[in-house]
This record gives structure tokens, C-alpha cells and sequence, in this order.
């Protein structure tokens, strides 16, 4: 996260490889369910034996004492419908919730963020110098209104894109954040809106970010989880 | 610091079983597979044992898979460790130790019974000890060359039976990372450790987490993008050494190479992309500056390192690049675009296809359709009984849930309850966006965060 500030987000989860390393992020839906990106994953049918999520802990890579640190290992990836990005990660086992691990609430399906509304992305990726990276980074993004971005964007927005607008200050996700939330605050409910997705340059200051609109699929999300 | 384990071969879950005999009683005490192995190695007949992980019981066996009216069966509760010189059909060194089933000769010539002494009288005859056994080739005299046997052929007496030095038996090609020999020492000789073992070096390679490595017993490989295979000495002074593997003089065929795209983790992706997916140069692969690194081009010819583009060498999770960015030793190139995994759309549907009453019956990656009145794989919660207005035809692709994303069905493969489609929505087919009807909706309480509710400061 570029422009941030060492934060609390109880539903952001490390994904780690085989050797142990964080590569993306992704967000804890279900005590066994994690929702992140298909471009940190291989394959929608892959071996992810050695992968693991970590969880329960503000460093990107703890010491071996760290008391609330909970690392499960992952057993499924499902690929979401075709042109959404989004894959569902099933745990080995429910992570265990307290404190420094809490679920984020799923939207309402089709429910549209109203503009202006301050969100926040997380994430233990890049800072680019701006943060200390090896502790979870937070920033603040207000969204923008879909018209106002598809026209920053020349009309190429599509509907199950959000959008958030640039700050000067150059606030925003980067390499190792892939995967990661967008929360935003509502009604008292910390909500799973959007999920951070690569873009060619990290936190620009002239153009809106893009993330992935989770309640476009909400309806698959759940239908994933019950069946 | 040599296991005893280094002589066996392990396979997990798997169960050795004879028709002719009954296998012997397991022994009385429990313990661990080394100890197993200890006592299969003081007792002649043995030549393979179950372990059982659980119970840690162990079970001498005077047989192996390739003994006569013996099957292998699969069983969760044993692993089974078989000798590894009565497995390999290569010889190390001069193959003295040699037990497999080879039975004729480099010119194809029958071998002639150790026991019998016709057409040719001899001397090794067979005992408990030395090996001699039906009419397989054997090395009772240390013969440089190698195994011979007497031959059935009046003329010929003895003949060599050509068998492969394990370094040459299998041949590797590029860096060896797709070999799977039976080569288990390094170049110096010293014997290699075994990858299930953390003992006399610890290690990361634990072969249950990297599945795709065949990182099998103590055998070369080379599961991190070394030059080479290579293994974990026996020698507590020496961590790890290469192996020497005998090199196919062809070329592999190479295949699945991408330019404008990658398929799964890119290592065929030979495009030209050379910034890092946040937008950071790429660094030279024949540079060593801003990054040291091993990733030399001579040293991967298969891997086309040329100047500074994205690639995966070393099997990572998508191409990357050491990045000329000095604060910044390596980073994906994720903007690179994945290649379409999914099948060409044959149909398509209006709406969301929940009137569609087509006949595909493959999901978009191909998979085949589970038949909705099926139980098995998948126990459906909606079927022809639950939904009998749906039309929930043979396996055929349906929405009887109004899925937003189209048809669907469960699939044939077990991993995979259900999945979307090879079908598209129609061109001009209006579904309402979902920014047209913008509405104000309470939420389900979860996502608390105490310090929140406080608005404390950071």
C-alpha cells in the first residue's frame, strides 16, 4: 500500500507459496472462505498443496512467537464467473475469530456504494518508502461515482468494475496487495465492496483505481460456500 | 548419518499382497520406519516392509512388487518400503548389488537358470546370501561390465547383460527439473538424503508440499531451478552437491510457449513485456547490477532470458523480473495478460439464461456435466424432484436458480461441484445493469472492529 499508515484490517489475509513467501491478499468472507483474485493463482484447478493463508497478525512476516498468528493451510480454489477476477479459497480449517481476526460482511447483491463514501484498502504489499512494509499498511480512498470514472476512463469502465478517486498525495494499492479488500464503512458493518486488482501503475495521482464490484457476485460467493 | 531408509524405496499408501502366502505376523514392538528398516536389512530373506504410520507397526515382507503372484493394492494405513535394488533397472557402480528381473542378455539370448547347471556347468549356484535367483542377470564376480547370466544357448556360455549405469539410464534435459531418475548420489560419490528425512540437514523441500517435484525417497532432483539436479548429502559437513546426469542429446520438444498472453504459472510465456506489473523497469537477465542473482542465460538455455523481459524460470507464481529498481529485488509481471482457459461459447442465452432449454452439457473448462437426477459425484440440492418446472434435462446446462451468471451444472469431477457454462449471453440480450436500480439496504452484523466503534486514533 502506497501512501498509508500501519493499520488493523482483521480480515485481511496473507497468501503464502510453497516456500513460505507472501505473494497476494485476499479477505476472510467465512471462517473457512477466503475471496481473492484469479491473477495471483495459476490455474482455476490447481494443486495449491504448500499454499497457506496467514492470519491474526500485523506483520508480514512474524517471528515464531507471535501468540494470535494462525496459519492454515489452503485446499480448493474456485474460479468465479468468467469475467470477474475473483476466485474463492476454502481453508483446511475454520480460521479461529477473536480479536485480530474478524470476518467482513458481504454486500447485498447488486447493492451500488454510493459515491464519496471513505473506504479503506489493506495489505502487505509495496509501499514504495511511504510506510514501513513489513507490518500491515492502510489507506483511505473515497469512491467515485461510475459516470464520473467511465468518463476518466474513456468509457472503457465496465459494471462489475468500482472505482476509487486518485489523490494527490498518490494513495493506493501496489505489488503484494493483489487480491487484498476495499472496506467500506456502512451502517455500522465493515463491507467486503470491493477487491484491489493489478494495475499498470501503483497509487496514481491522475487517474481512478479499479477494483473488482464483490456484489456483483455475491450470489455465486454463497452459492460457492453452500454447495 | 546415512539412514537405513536410503536402501528402500517408499510408496505411500500402498499395500504388497501375495496369492500364494500369507504374510508374516508384524513385529512385536512398535517403532519408527528407520527401525523397520533396520531390522529388514539384518534379516536376509526381507526385501521389502509395510509400515504402518499409525500404529507404528512394522511388517517384514520376503517379497516385492515384481516378485511372481504378488499385487500392490492401495491402503491408507501402510506405507510400503521396498529395496531399492530389487526395483531399479539400472546398476550403480558395477551393479554387484543389482536384484532386478532382467533375464536376458545384451544380444537378447535367454539367461540359463542359476540352478541348473545345463547346457553350461558352473559354479554360482544360488544361496540366501548371494542373490543368484531364477535365471536373472546377476554380478557374482564383480565383473566390471557389469550383470551377466550363463546363457541357454549351447554355444554362448555367458553374455553381458547391458544394463544401464543409473546415471545414463535416464538422461535429463535443461536444468533437469523434469527428471525423475534413480541417480542417488552426488557428483563425489557421497549418497544423497532422503527428501522425507530432516536429518542430517534440515530443509524445506518436504515432498507432501511439493507434490509436483517428485521428490521421491533420496533420489537427484532439482525442485528450486537449480542449474542441475542435486540432492542433501549424508555427509553433515556438506548440506547439498550436484548430481552427474547424463544430458539427452535432443532437445526437448518445447510446447504451450505464449507472446501476447500466459497460461498458467507463464513459464512458456516468451512475450516482450520488461516492466514490473506497478510499472518498474525489469533489469538485464545477463546484468548483475542493481541484483546479484544466479538466473545467468547460459546457465537456463531453455528458459530464453533475453535482454529484460518478464519470464519464470524458476516455476514462481506468473513471470517476473529482477527489477532496476535497487530497493526492489524481484517483482510479478501480473499485468500481462492470462491466456483464455475456458472453452469457445457454442450457445448463447437471453436474460440469464433462465429459459434457456439448449443442449450443452460441458462447463467452460471443459468438464462434463453431472446428470441433475444423478447423486454421485456431487449429492445436488436442486434436481428434477426439487425444481420440475426447471427442465433439468440429462446433464444438460440450466439456471433453475436464476443464477445471475448464466447456466450452469455439477460437474463430473469430484473436486468440483459445480461450475458456469460454455455458453454466452446473446449480443443485444438486455439484462437491467445493476447501476440503474441503486437501492438503500441494511446490513448483516459481522466486520465489527472494537477500536472502531471508538473512533480511537491510530
Amino acid at each position: 500500500i502506497v501512501g498509508g499508515q500501519p493499520g488493523n484490517s482483521p480480515w485481511t489475509v496473507s497468501i503464502r507459496n510453497r516456500a513460505g513467501v507472501h505473494f497476494c491478499g485476499g479477505s476472510l468472507v467465512k471462517e473457512q472462505w477466503v475471496i481473492s483474485t484469479r491473477q495471483c493463482f495459476f490455474s482455476c484447478d490447481a494443486d495449491l498443496t504448500g499454499y497457506e493463508v496467514q492470519l491474526g497478525t500485523l506483520f508480514k512476516d512474524p517471528g515464531p512467537g507471535d501468540p494470535d498468528k494462525q496459519t492454515i493451510p489452503i485446499v480448493r480454489i474456485v474460479c468465479g464467473p468468467s469475467e470477474s477476477q475473483l476466485v474463492m479459497l476454502k481453508l483446511a480449517k475454520p480460521a479461529t475469530l477473536n480479536r485480530r481476526v474478524a470476518l467482513i460482511c458481504l454486500p447485498p447483491e447488486r447493492y451500488i456504494v454510493p459515491a464519496g463514501t471513505i473506504c479503506e484498502i489493506a495489505g502487505w504489499g509495496e509501499t514504495r518508502g511511504t510506510a514501513d512494509d513489513t507490518v500491515l499498511n492502510v489507506a483511505q480512498l473515497p469512491v467515485l461515482a461510475h459516470g464520473e470514472c467511465n468518463v476518466a476512463l474513456r468509457g472503457r469502465l465496465k459494471e462489475s468494475e468500482l472505482c476509487t478517486a486518485p489523490l494527490r498525495a498518490g494513495v493506493g494499492a501496489c505489488e503484494g496487495d493483489y487480491g487484498g479488500p476495499l472496506a467500506c464503512l456502512t451502517a455500522d458493518c465493515w463491507v467486503l465492496e470491493g477487491v484491489i486488482t493489478p494495475s499498470r501503475v501503483c497509487a496514481r495521482t491522475d487517474q481512478p483505481a479499479l477494483f473488482i464490484r464483490v456484489s456483483l457476485y455475491v450470489d455465486w460467493i454463497h452459492k460457492v460456500m453452500k454447495m | 548419518h546415512r539412514s537405513p531408509l536410503n536402501d528402500y524405496q517408499r510408496l505411500r499408501a500402498t499395500q504388497l499382497l501375495a496369492a500364494h502366502a500369507e504374510p508374516p505376523p508384524p513385529l512385536p514392538e512398535r517403532g519408527s520406519a528407520e527401525q523397520c528398516a533396520q531390522h529388514c536389512a539384518t534379516s536376509p530373506p526381507c526385501r521389502a516392509f509395510h509400515y504402518d504410520r499409525q500404529s507404528q507397526l512394522c511388517q517384514l515382507l520376503p517379497w516385492t512388487q515384481h516378485s511372481p503372484r504378488v499385487q500392490m493394492q492401495k491402503n491408507i494405513h501402510y506405507d510400503l518400503y521396498q529395496k531399492k535394488d530389487y526395483l531399479r533397472d539400472c546398476i550403480v557402480a558395477d551393479g554387484t548389488s543389482y536384484r532386478g528381473t532382467r533375464a536376458t542378455t545384451e544380444k537378447g539370448l535367454r539367461c540359463q537358470h542359476w540352478q541348473a547347471t545345463t547346457p553350461h556347468d558352473h559354479r554360482f549356484l544360488p544361496s540366501p546370501r548371494n542373490g543368484l535367483e531364477e535365471n536373472y542377470c546377476r554380478n557374482p564376480d564383480q565383473d566390471k561390465r557389469g550383470p551377466w547370466c550363463y546363457t541357454v544357448n549351447p554355444k554362448v556360455r555367458h553374455q553381458n547383460c547391458g544394463i544401464k549405469k543409473c546415471e545414463d539410464a535416464v538422461c535429463m534435459t535443461c536444468n533437469g527439473e523434469d527428471y525423475r531418475g534413480a541417480v542417488d548420489h552426488t557428483e563425489s560419490g557421497t549418497e544423497c538424503q532422503r527428501w522425507d528425512l530432516q536429518h542430517p540437514h534440515k530443509h524445506p523441500f518436504h515432498p507432501n508440499k511439493y507434490p509436483d517435484k517428485g521428490l521421491d525417497d533420496n533420489y537427484c532432483r532439482n525442485p528450486d531451478s537449480s542449474e542441475r539436479p542435486w540432492c542433501y548429502t549424508t555427509n553433515p559437513r556438506q548440506e547439498r552437491e550436484y548430481c552427474r546426469i547424463r544430458i539427452c542429446k535432443k532437445r526437448p520438444r518445447t510446447s504451450n510457449l505464449t507472446t501476447t498472453c500466459f497460461r498458467g504459472k507463464g513459464e512458456g510465456y516468451r512475450g516482450r513485456v520488461n516492466v514490473t506489473v506497478s510499472g518498474i523497469p525489469c533489469q538485464r537477465w545477463d546484468a548483475q547490477t542493481p541484483h546479484q542473482h544466479n538466473f545467468v542465460p547460459e546457465k537456463y538455455p531453455c528458459k530464453d532470458l533475453q535482454e529484460n523481459y518478464c519470464r519464470n524460470p524458476d516455476g514462481s507464481e506468473a513471470p517476473w523480473c529482477f527489477t532496476a529498481r535497487p530497493t526492489i529485488r524481484i517483482a510479478f509481471c501480473f499485468q500481462i495478460r492470462r491466456c483464455p482457459d475456458e472453452l469457445d461459447a457454442q450457445e448463447c442465452y437471453h436474460g440469464h439464461g433462465e429459459h434457456y432449454h439448449g443442449h450443452v452439457s460441458k462447463t467452460r473448462k471443459g468438464i462434463t456435466c453431472q446428470p441433475w437426477a444423478a447423486q454421485a459425484p456431487h449429492v445436488p440440492q436442486i434436481s428434477p424432484v426439487t425444481h420440475p418446472e426447471a427442465h433439468l434435462e440429462e446433464n444438460y446446462c440450466r439456471n433453475p436458480d436464476n443464477d445471475s451468471h448464466g447456466p450452469w451444472c455439477y460437474t463430473m469431477d469430484p473436486r468440483t461441484p459445480f461450475d458456469y457454462c460454455g455458453i454466452k449471453p446473446c449480443s443485444g440480450s438486455k439484462v437491467p445493469s445493476i447501476l440503474e436500480n441503486a437501492d438503500v439496504v441494511a446490513f448483516e452484523q459481522c466486520g465489527q472492529r472494537d477500536e472502531r466503534l471508538q473512533r480511537k486514533g491510530r
